[in-house]
């Protein structure tokens, strides 16, 4: 622990720390962590993937790592690499099949742990998978953690909207900026016919980025590539809007 | 408290008490909760729905119920009502926008006060529509409860599936049979040509349910009419496979 005890900030070398978020689970929000995270190293960043889903840790699948970290200092564990990337999760410490039965202090603690016990190298950014809901995961990293802001995805019907807007009012009440809001699975085009489907409605998330006064960081259909490459380990990056990455 | 001091089991006199569930979020639990609730009333048992989402409560939406419940005795709140079934959630108690930024231990507490101190009556069944994840709200009812069993939601792809396994591992840890496996989002069907397209995958769950010796209870196709009516507080029956009204 540094100065001040065990309190001290964690990610205290890291230039900005970006939390892709939203109250809704499977909105997209890992696959949005894993596409901001390749193009932010495709720019020329030094960049560092968190996967703070301690419940339902997607990372080493969706880029594509297997195997358990280890340690070249006996203290910290080195963070696994691919795609140029830093990554931890607590994927790697148990086997997939495991439920992780926790309650809130140990989720707390295992964050910290893959902060501070973690050799993450230089990094300019991290980018932050965050779990669904407002509890534990998300205090422990407004409070622990000096964010940069967040990003809130979100797919286009209502239902998904109240949850993003949960997560978004959270952020405010605890001063971590709001970059904007992505519509994810915003329609479906038909292979076959080109006929389109807004399965989940759409442009939700952006009349609620104009309600809310805030940036409408662009739409991604509903595309079977996409679940196949992301969940197959070789994400490809989508054509994020550039307003993303000029944030950084 | 009743004997053996505030730890009595809750729900004590409910016949049988189904808990939907899976590791991951966005799969169509709340959905599938509230199609199993209206396929038992229909059939004639008095059905009770519990909103264990304290982050990400549905309830209030899905069931087409809004206001703030009362209380006739001065000491239980009454469950709200809606096509011939009894409800709770914490959607109830406070504004739709304003998040619940609480750790385990109040997570905990809530779920307890919406067993024990609701008012709900006589009823047979109670369904609970659980979280994602693996915590506190799980821990707490299956500690807290007797469940009766579980029915485990699940989209077809890999990445949902792991964590629909984590779910079910952590139900028999903690020895609450499970009913089987549902599979929504199966396929889509193009509303002009027919087309039929797997964008999440196919057929995954009843693998995972063959590969476990586990029921599987039944496809669900991704149907526009389904988000339409469930998000519109409108929930139209899915014609149920009969397997898990028959479980009760
Ligand atoms: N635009 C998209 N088109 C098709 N599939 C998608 C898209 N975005 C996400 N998916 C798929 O949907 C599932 C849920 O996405 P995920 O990133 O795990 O959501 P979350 O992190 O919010 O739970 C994954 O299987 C993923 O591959
Ligand atoms: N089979 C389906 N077809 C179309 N939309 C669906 C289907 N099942 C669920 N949905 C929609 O998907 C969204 C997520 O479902 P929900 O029941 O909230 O999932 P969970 O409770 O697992 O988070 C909702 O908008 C719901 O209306
Ligand atoms: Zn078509």
């Amino acid at each position: 622990p540094g100065p001040g005890g065990a309190k001290a900030p964690v990610l205290a070398g890291v230039r900005s720390i970006i939390a892709v978020a939203s109250g809704k689970g499977g909105v997209g929000k890992s696959t949005t962590a894993v596409n901001l995270a390749l193009g932010l190293a495709a720019a020329g960043h030094r960049v560092g993937l968190l996967d703070a889903d301690i419940y339902g840790p997607s990372m080493p699948r969706m880029m594509g790592i297997s195997g358990r970290p280890t340690s070249s200092d006996g203290q910290t564990l080195d963070a696994m690499e691919n795609y140029g990337i830093k990554v931890m999760s607590m994927g790697f410490m148990v086997d997939e099949e495991t439920p992780m039965i926790w309650r809130g202090p140990m989720v707390q603690s295992a964050l910290e742990q893959m902060m501070r016990d973690v050799n993450w190298g230089e990094l300019d950014v991290m980018v932050v998978d965050m779990p669904p809901g407002t509890g534990d995961a998300q205090l422990t990293m407004a409070q622990r953690v000096p964010l940069t802001g967040a990003v809130i995805v979100s797919t286009p019907q209502d239902i998904a909207l109240l949850d993003a807007r949960k997560g978004l009012n959270m952020f405010r009440k605890v001063d971590v900026p709001v970059f904007g809001l992505v519509e994810n699975m915003s329609y479906f085009t038909c292979p076959k016919c080109g006929e389109r489907s807004e399965i989940f409605s759409h442009g939700g998330a952006r009349r609620e980025a104009a309600r809310l006064g805030m940036d409408f960081l662009g739409e991604i259909p509903l595309v079977m590539e996409i679940r196949e490459t992301s969940d197959g380990g070789h994400p490809i990056v989508v054509s994020k809007p550039a307003s993303e990455h000029a944030k950084v």
